[in-house]
Order: C-alpha cells, then sequence, then structure tokens
C-alpha cells in the first residue's frame, strides 16, 4: 500500500535576523511616505506679514484717534479687526488668514484712513498665489456696500513687509508691560 | 533698587540705560523710537552726547539693542546739584525698531492725576542698598505715591518738595529707588493693562531710610515742556 507521505508541518520558520531586517524596512518605508507629508503640512508654513490701507468715508477724523489708548480709538480698532476676521474667514484663504491688527488712523479728505496689518501662514512656495487671492478677496469685498472699508485708491494692494518692521509695528502701542496685578495662580 | 526682585523679561520694555565707556550711569524711559526721557543731573559732570550710550534689555553686559546718542538736551532751568526741574531728553542716533522686549511707554497727558497712596513701580539697576553691589539684570519694587504735604513735614523733606516733584516709597523705609537708579521711570498701570510713565528717579537722602522716601521729577508738570522738545 502506497503510504502517503505524511506532510509535515510546513513551519516557516524565519531566522530572527530576517525579522529584524523586514521590521526596519517596513519602518523606514513608513518614514519616508509620512516624514515629507508632515513637514510640508506641518513644519513648511511661513508667517507673512502684508500692509493694508482701507478707506472709512462714514468715520471723520477725530483728535482722539491720536490719543493713544483712547476708547474711540480701542473700539474702531476691533470693529474693524473683526470685519477683516469675517471677510477672510469666509474666504477661500480661512485655513491661511490669522489676524489682522489695525496701526494708526489718518486723516483724509473723504473721512478717515487706516493702516492695517494682515497675518498669513502659508507653505514658502505658494506666496505669491496667496498675496495675489487676499487682494482679490479684499477687493471684492471692499467694492460691495457691505462693508464699511472701503480701498484706498492711493494705496490699492497689500504690500509685504518683513518680520522685524512687522513686529515694531505690531509693538508700536505704547505702556504694554507687566501684567499688573499678577494673576493669581 | 532695594528690597525689590528681578524683573522678568519684557516686564519694562521702555527701560534703559544710560552708559559710558560700558559702564551704566543712569537709566532713562523710551518715550518714542528715538526719544528717552531721563533725569538733568545725569549729565552734572558729562554733557557731551558722544561720550554717551544707550543700552536695551534687562542685562547690561548683553543687552538686546545699543543705540548712540545724538544729542541731549536738558532743561533750560535745572542748576546741577539742584533737584528743581531735574529732566532731561536724549535723541538717539537712529531710531530702535520696537518689539515685544523693547518698546515704549506712555506719556500721561497734562491732566493725568495720580492719587496718594497710588501702587506704582520703580524699576533700574542701581545699588541694592546704599553703597550697596550694582545687579547686572534690571529690577523692581513697588512703592506707593506719599502726599506732599506728608513729605513735606519737618521730619521728612522739611518743605523740600516742590509742585514738580512726586514723592513714592513708605515712611516705614526699606523698599525705595536707589543711587545708579537716576533718570529711570516710575510707572502706574492703567486700565487695559497699560503703563504709564509718571515719574523720573530723581534724588532722595540714603535708600529705604525711614523718613526719607524717594523724591521723582513729576513727567505731568513737564507734559508740555516734554512736547516742546521732542513733539511727542
Amino acid at each position: 500500500m502506497y503510504q502517503p507521505g505524511i506532510l509535515e508541518r510546513r513551519t516557516l520558520s524565519l531566522k530572527p535576523w530576517m525579522i529584524v531586517l523586514i521590521t526596519t524596512a517596513i519602518v523606514l518605508a513608513l518614514a519616508i511616505i509620512i516624514g515629507p507629508l508632515v513637514y510640508f503640512l506641518e513644519y513648511d508654513q511661513t508667517t507673512q506679514y502684508y500692509q493694508a490701507s482701507f478707506q472709512i468715508p462714514s468715520i471723520d477724523y477725530n483728535p482722539d484717534f491720536s490719543v493713544e489708548h483712547s476708547k474711540i480709538k480701542t473700539d474702531l480698532k476691533q470693529k474693524i479687526n473683526n470685519e477683516i476676521d469675517k471677510i477672510f474667514q469666509r474666504s477661500s484663504l480661512h485655513n491661511n488668514y490669522i489676524k489682522s491688527h489695525v496701526g494708526n488712523f489718518r486723516p483724509n479728505n473723504h473721512g478717515l484712513k487706516a493702516d492695517i496689518l494682515l497675518r498669513f501662514k502659508f507653505t514658502s512656495n505658494s506666496a505669491n498665489t496667496i498675496k495675489r487671492q487676499a487682494d482679490k478677496i479684499v477687493h471684492k469685498n471692499l467694492k460691495s456696500n457691505d462693508s464699511f472699508l472701503k480701498i484706498d485708491t492711493s494705496l490699492p494692494y497689500l504690500r509685504e513687509v518683513n518680520g522685524a518692521q512687522a513686529e515694531h509695528v505690531l509693538n508700536s502701542c505704547c505702556g504694554l508691560g507687566m501684567e499688573y496685578p499678577p494673576v493669581e495662580r | 533698587v532695594a528690597h525689590g526682585q528681578i524683573a522678568n523679561k519684557a516686564a519694562w520694555p521702555w527701560q534703559a540705560s544710560l552708559q559710558m565707556d560700558g559702564m551704566h550711569f543712569c537709566g532713562a524711559s523710551l518715550i518714542s523710537a528715538d526719544w528717552l526721557l531721563t533725569a538733568a543731573h545725569c549729565f552734572d559732570t558729562h554733557k557731551n552726547p558722544k561720550l554717551w550710550m544707550a543700552s536695551f534689555g534687562t542685562t547690561l553686559r548683553s543687552p538686546l539693542m545699543r543705540r548712540k546718542v545724538l544729542s541731549i538736551i536738558v532743561h533750560e532751568n535745572y542748576a546741577a546739584h539742584k533737584h528743581e526741574d531735574d529732566i532731561a531728553v536724549v535723541k538717539l542716533s537712529t531710531p530702535v525698531l520696537f518689539s515685544e522686549n523693547v518698546h515704549r511707554v506712555c506719556l500721561p497727558g497734562a491732566t493725568f492725576e495720580v492719587l496718594p497712596e497710588s501702587k506704582v513701580f520703580v524699576t533700574g539697576w542701581g545699588g541694592l542698598k546704599a553703597n550697596g553691589p550694582f545687579p547686572n539684570t534690571l529690577r523692581q519694587v513697588e512703592v506707593e505715591v506719599i502726599s506732599s504735604d506728608v513729605c513735606n513735614r519737618v521730619y521728612v523733606y522739611g518743605g523740600a518738595v516742590s509742585s514738580g516733584m512726586i514723592c513714592a516709597g513708605f515712611l516705614t523705609g526699606e523698599r525705595d529707588a536707589c543711587e545708579g537708579d537716576s533718570g529711570g521711570p516710575l510707572v502706574i498701570v492703567q486700565d487695559q493693562n497699560i503703563w504709564y510713565l509718571i515719574g523720573i528717579v530723581s534724588w532722595g537722602i540714603g535708600c529705604g531710610k525711614e523718613n526719607k522716601p524717594g523724591l521723582y521729577t513729576k513727567v505731568t508738570h513737564y507734559r508740555d515742556w516734554i512736547k516742546s522738545k521732542t513733539n511727542i
């Protein structure tokens, strides 16, 4: 009787060094795929500041606008920041727009002018695209009757500002210093 | 300052040090990108702006920024070794770029009122006590405004406190400005955590001595003079 051969259980016995090798290769492959993704999505972000000048025809210049921290100045700054936040948060740049900062107010034949700093973050190779889009968004929104802000025809486009200059503008308010009274923990 | 603490970074970003040959001589306050406000008596012996340098940041040995001095304007009525009109403005050779760690203090309007017992801060690199060591790191101390009536009592300063001065400290002594703090700021906080410059460290007898609080040039009293010299 032909005895069928007994099939030995084929045990795949990998040598330990082969297991280590395969594991290392898998980890390396994952790192090569995920690493650049994380880098470009998270770390390749740069912050860019643009300076803008907006017209506010509905508000006349008031000498109190030149008084540091006057209520009229603080309230109008807040109103303008809220308006610009609203415009960009509803736009295609809502993921890139960070915030706006109102610098000075200047008197003008038709009301008031405000100097604004806009802050965006994006991957370093998309700077020009962002600027063009931001200009388009500003022009579209400020031409409509919905906004009390209007384009300053003498400075119609955003102007790039370097970090040091931006920091100078952001810190040009007087008297910001130690938190007082110290916050009780 | 006597009986004070080390100041945190960026706590007093307007504080400047006026130095000659790298040595701290007086404090000063940044009131615009290119003007400092300080005490006239700092220049009793050296009036040549070329001898002076201003530095910014909380440490003297490694400051954040340095600027040469372009000009020094001392109050016309100031007389050396007197206490009246102890105020001067210093123009920097090039403006500073404001940052979180270096920016200006607010100047009060001429009608700004500071009541007795108001809590105020004086900061500087002056001695930790009379004839004591000088620190490398900026120090601060909280003191209280004392009315001129109290400060003019016989056992305090017996009438030497004029309308252009503010008295601040404690009759019990201890917390006080000291030599080397001269020219530095006495500031008060208003709503929204905004600090206003109300005094310039000017004179006093000793440091932290009983019944001998510090005397400061009253900034509001010289508001028009400051504007006439700096257009701020």
